[in-house]
């Protein structure tokens, strides 16, 4: 990663942010969600927190605009630059800038939103069908005033769900009406107009008035644009006129013909040979979320880096998974930390897929209190002690950094304070526990710094300071100290033993790992190798590693990078929300 | 092989901003506008070799192979959206 010169970066933790103006492509509602959710990208893995203003100063102003929009950093029509950013800092530093000559979308095409009538705001489902007929794209049929609507779902007659789509007839955005529709026609500068216009506008954003004269009353607002609107072009915000005539032929869908580039386009009006209005024809657009999540690290302080899969590579792709790479997540916690306090929780039950819990159904007693016997029926492999007492260090989401994890019987087992819980047999269900540590290994003490099952003989290793223990069966072994495997005295402590094949696993010791022989207990002669060179991109103050479903686990606070087999970081994420599967 | 007849009719379309410029002109474009060559720069030596460590710093930035030419994955990286802000420099 990169950080911009001088490291610039914010002073406090609480930004705020404004939406100068929307984009005509998408509702202010969906455009409002896609910076929120940007945000949001950024607030899981550092302390900031960010805050919507509706008017005033903000650290981050964000505005839609074309070409030359009043920065000296003009835009270049369709495609091309998408988007730039200012770094931290007053004014205009930290504002980040979005080409409303692109089209602006989720990343999938277009989504057109409804407003009003039965669907509370859903999406239109095309096609629907309507009086047995389908449709593909919003309609007027059915209405006398022309408002565009679409149904909701596959069948308006048998469903009845039904919203209108984005027009001028609809709302306006910004302006002075407060969304009002446009009122045709009205009179601007002594002229009536029967439509959306650009004119008085140097800027290219189609208006109208929304009384009959703009002179007398001058209250307006900008046209939405309307659902398959044309991109580019000299008609961009309008829709496509099927069928349209082009050099004397009759056209009922987008072409390529007339050009070399193979872009399509459409007329739009009926006949483009007399009015040679046009635009490019929409296709999947730009996702305006990862776009503006990219915007707001450089609003962050992050620059761009090298690292193709990471979201702050200056090239655009679409990503539907988390968009953050560990080069990004190391990048602003290098400015700003790693985020201290967990999410915050919803006051209502959790949601489903993990049953709540309250403290009163917690297993108190045997015979119910007795973990279930473990799936090997070997004694020592998984816990046979008995729950611990009910506290509130009891439940396993309350624990922000975990002292060990691993994998133990097949299950990853969580280790904290004396404490220990294991997943369910696949990972799917909650997490079982607690138990107290003693009661199931009982010559260990209460803080452990790393735990491995030898998948060969079973055997448990466990690992705390400068001693490590060997559990075979229910016969304990130990404690040594670290220098029996090899290891200086320089090494305080071990934080994670990886099987690589059989009898053979790396010993990690902070930036340090060695190869060790499992059977005689030894590491290699030689010295340690760093950690870096067999896996980058992970934490080098990584306190906690470990193997889990075939990828490596590096741990650092309550974060984990998981590393596959190929040696590639794959995901970075919560210990609690992603492994431990807390709400 | 076949004659072929008129190929096919090709419009000017008004207000049409994708103008037909050459890649080379695209890369000089490119490479001065995200921070890899100075404005200066583009008249040294004339428009060939010294284009070849501004493309190399080009290609090492954007995760390419990093032969100072302008090959095709280079020519489609300046084509491909992206962010306006400089890769280099301020």
């Amino acid at each position: 990663f990169l950080t911009f010169d001088g490291q610039l970066k914010w002073d406090h933790q609480n930004i705020t942010y404004r939406v100068q103006n929307y984009s005509p492509d998408l509702t202010p509602e969906v455009i409002e969600d896609a910076f929120a959710r940007a945000f949001a990208v950024w607030s899981a893995v550092t302390p900031l927190t960010f805050t919507r203003l509706s008017h005033g100063p903000a650290d981050i102003v964000i505005q839609f605009g074309t070409k030359e929009h009043g920065d000296g950093y003009p835009f270049d029509g369709p495609d091309g630059l998408l988007a730039h950013a200012f770094p931290p800092g007053p004014g205009i530093q930290g504002d980040a800038h979005f080409d409303d000559d692109e089209h602006w979308t989720l990343g999938k095409g277009e989504v057109v939103y409804t407003r009003f009538g039965t669907a509370e705001g859903a999406a239109c489902h095309f096609p629907f069908t309507f009086s047995g007929r389908r449709y593909e794209a919003c309609t007027s049929d059915g209405r006398e005033d022309g408002l565009p609507w679409c149904a909701t779902t596959p069948d308006y007659d048998q469903d009845g769900l039904f919203g209108f789509c984005p027009s001028e007839l609809v709302y306006t955005l910004d302006g002075n009406a407060a969304g009002s529709p446009c009122v045709f026609p009205f009179v601007f500068e002594g002229r009536s107009y029967s439509s959306c216009t650009t004119d008085g506008r140097s800027d290219g954003y189609r208006w109208c008035a929304t009384t009959d004269s703009f002179d007398r009353d001058r209250t307006y607002g900008f046209c939405p644009n309307r659902a398959s609107a044309v991109t580019g072009g000299n008609s961009a915000g309008e829709p496509c006129a099927f069928p349209f005539t082009f050099l004397g032929r009759s056209f009922a869908a987008c072409t390529a013909e007339g050009r070399s580039d193979g872009r399509l386009w459409c007329a739009t009006t009926h006949d483009y040979d007399r009015h040679r209005k046009w635009g490019f024809c929409p296709d999947t657009g730009y996702s305006l979320f990862l776009v503006a999540a990219h915007e707001f690290g450089h609003a962050l302080g992050l620059d761009h880096t090298t690292v193709r899969e990471a979201l702050m590579f200056p090239m655009y792709s679409y990503t539907e998974g988390p968009p953050l790479h560990a080069d990004d997540v190391e990048g602003i916690q290098f400015l700003y930390g790693p985020r201290t306090e967990p999410d915050p929780r919803p006051p209502t039950a959790p949601p489903t897929g993990r049953p709540p819990a309250p403290p009163t159904d917690r297993p108190t007693a045997p015979p119910a209190g007795h973990p279930p016997a473990p799936p090997t029926g070997r004694p020592t492999a998984p816990p046979t002690g008995r729950p611990a007492p009910p506290s509130p260090a009891d439940d396993v989401c309350s624990v922000s950094v975990f002292d060990a994890l691993a994998d133990i019987g097949g299950r990853l087992h969580f280790f904290k304070d004396g404490r220990l819980w294991r997943a369910s047999p696949r990972g799917r269900g909650p997490v079982e526990g607690p138990w107290l540590l003693s009661d199931v290994w009982p010559a260990l003490p209460p803080r452990l710094d790393a735990a491995f099952e030898d998948p060969l003989t079973k055997n448990i290793f466990f690992f705390s300071g400068g001693q490590y223990w060997v559990y075979a069966g229910r016969t304990a072994l130990g404690p040594w100290r670290l220098e029996k495997l090899g290891l200086g005295s320089t090494v305080q402590r071990v934080t994670g033993l990886v099987q690589r094949k059989a009898g053979k696993a790396l010993l990690f010791s902070g930036e340090h790992y060695w190869r060790m022989d499992i059977k005689s207990q030894s590491v290699n002669r030689g010295a340690p190798l760093p950690v870096e060179e067999l896996f980058s991109g992970v934490p080098l103050e990584a306190h906690n590693v470990f193997l889990y479903k075939g990828n490596i686990h590096f741990c650092r606070d309550q974060f984990y990078w998981r590393v596959t087999p190929r040696g590639q970081v794959d995901r970075v994420g919560y210990v609690t929300f992603d492994i431990a599967q807390c709400p | 092989a076949p004659r072929g007849g008129p190929g096919p009719t090709l419009v000017l379309f008004p207000g049409d901003q994708s103008r037909n410029r050459t890649d080379r002109e695209l890369a000089e474009e490119y490479l001065v506008r995200f921070g890899y060559r100075l404005p200066g720069e583009m008249q040294d030596g004339g428009p060939g070799q010294a284009m070849g460590p501004a493309l190399r710093r080009l290609q090492k930035q954007l995760a390419l192979p990093e032969t100072g030419e302008l090959d095709p994955a280079t020519v489609a990286a300046i084509k491909a959206p992206r962010c306006g802000v400089p890769d280099l420099g301020n």
